[in-house]
């Protein structure tokens, strides 16, 4: 995923 | 989720948790950047806005809210409760917030992944973390005196930095497709940052004497 899409960290 | 991942989140944790219970137990923020802790609050807030529309398990959402309850929190205390704000050391703390919020801001609006409100909001929060610990090392290096505490509470947002840069590192190779240059460069960034502090922090501990930076 590209930026906060699909992003999973903190 | 890897080891390192783990570890970072945990040594974050830590350092909010270092922080908020030294506030509440000795009823004071001296030595603790406000400018600091204001920062944290919007970079959380403006992170996790979607926080109740995407999900993406049990436990991102809980580590969310504590973090998001945890910097508001110390806010509260060092502006509004009746003791612990007698403490906090306005004069020393000057630090201006504009001067880091409005570049973070431009940056986000021209360096971001997608034009939506969403994303731009998400990168100024990774933008603004990577420098909201200045105001703190800035209080740190005018005050010269710092309590375990605070050391400490320095010392673990580092660590949990430095893990997360090697989770980085293990997830590009183990995992396709896991390239995130703006996180990446901002983190490095940050990473670097504490570079100075960890020198002084080490030698303090080598030499068994109180931490103390030069002026």
């Amino acid at each position: 995923g590209s930026g906060s899409m699909g992003h999973d960290e903190l | 989720m890897n080891i390192f991942r783990l570890a970072g989140d945990m040594t974050h944790l830590a350092s909010v948790l270092v922080l908020l219970l030294k506030i509440h137990t000795i009823k004071s923020c001296s030595g603790v950047s406000l400018k600091t802790q204001e920062l944290y609050a919007l970079v959380f807030a403006t992170r996790y806005l979607d926080i109740f529309v995407t999900y993406v398990s049990f436990y991102n959402t809980v580590m969310k809210l504590i973090f998001l309850g945890s910097s508001f929190s110390i806010v509260w205390y060092i502006r509004r409760h009746r003791v612990v704000r007698r403490s906090y050391d306005k004069d020393q703390d000057t630090f201006r917030h504009l001067f880091l919020l409005l570049p973070c801001l431009v940056l986000a609006l021209v360096i971001n992944e997608k034009f939506t409100f969403k994303e731009v909001m998400w990168t100024f929060s990774i933008y603004l973390e990577a420098v909201a610990i200045l105001p703190q090392l800035v209080l740190l290096q005018r005050t010269r005196n710092i309590d375990n505490l605070t050391g400490q509470y320095v010392f673990l947002l580092g660590a949990y930095r430095a893990l997360y840069i090697l989770n980085w590192i293990y997830r590009y190779f183990t995992e396709e497709h896991y390239v995130h240059w703006i996180t990446w460069i901002a983190g490095i960034i940050q990473t670097l940052l504490y570079a100075d502090f960890f020198y002084y922090y080490f030698q303090s501990w080598k030499n068994s004497v109180k931490l103390e930076l030069p002026a």
